[in-house]
């Protein structure tokens, strides 16, 4: 079972 | 005072097309080097990223540096309405609360003016690092169409996995599974229809077919379309966009987080 990831966890919000 | 117009108006329109049904309003950065665009989908698994360079305009002026929050939803809409000939302009004032287009069909004494207006937007805006990733694929965009359209007939998620002896996309479903391999190809005689593979690295990710399918709608921006991997970050896929002398004007980057196996 895979499950999605977020965007923002990845990349810092400036 | 801005001023940008765009004599192949029909990049504009493919433009909008290619990220309106991802993310519903975002703000259009001005300055004098282009327009920009930055923004999430709302579940925020996915980021799109736009540039226009400021040459790639037929005419260009930006006095001051303006954020130009839309619904890109309506802005499609309205595009929509231009020819594929029309030469497209948008123009706003400095302390605009509205934008105007202006689309001239090339052989009419006609013009046609929309308003739209702007919104305020609390848009949060990511860095994304310079990064050396460890597989890039180029390959032409209507193949990448067909292999995410194709595979999301059978599963949800797409496995891509490099290795020396090439690319795999992979898919599981109720139904069966279906695998697309790729080589890279010999000749350069068309570059449009090349395959190119570079692999520091072997990877093996998953990413979820609806995204991949939103994203191919850049087709028409591009007979090229390219996949820049690493181990768990996320997917990079970039048409560039051109101009009638092949000079590069601008981008459409798409990223997409990872599926990760729990």
């Amino acid at each position: 079972k895979s499950s999605q990831t977020r965007i923002d966890s990845f990349f810092k919000v400036l | 005072m801005f001023e940008a117009r765009m004599v192949r108006g029909f990049i504009i329109k493919r433009i909008l097309e290619a990220i309106k049904d991802l993310v519903s309003e975002a703000s259009w950065d001005c300055s004098t080097s282009g327009m920009s665009l930055q923004a999430m989908d709302t579940s925020h698994v996915s980021l799109v990223s736009v540039s226009l360079k400021a040459d790639g305009f037929d005419k260009y002026r930006c006095d001051r540096n303006l954020t130009l929050g839309m619904n890109l939803a309506s802005l499609a809409q309205i595009v929509k309405a231009a020819g594929n000939d029309d030469v497209i302009t948008i123009k706003a004032p400095d302390d605009a609360d509205k934008i105007t287009l202006i689309f001239e069909p090339k052989s009419e004494t006609e013009t046609w003016e929309y308003e739209i207006k702007l919104m305020n937007l609390d848009s949060e805006y990511l860095g994304i690092p310079e990064t050396d990733y460890s597989v890039k694929i180029n390959l032409p965009s209507h193949k990448f169409q067909r292999i995410c359209r194709d595979l999301s007939q059978i599963g949800d998620s797409v496995t891509i996995s490099a290795a020396k002896d090439g690319v795999r996309f992979s898919t599981t479903g109720d139904l069966g599974s279906g695998n697309v391999k790729l080589n890279q190809t010999a000749s350069a005689d068309k570059p449009d229809e090349a395959v190119t593979i570079k692999i520091e690295e072997p990877i093996i990710l998953s990413f979820a077919l609806k995204y991949l399918n939103h994203f191919a709608r850049a087709t028409a921006l591009s007979p090229q379309v390219s996949l820049s991997l690493s181990k768990d970050v996320p997917l990079v896929v970039e048409y560039v966009i051109h101009d009638d002398d092949d000079d590069e004007i601008g981008y459409i980057r798409y990223y997409l987080a990872p599926k990760i196996e729990e």
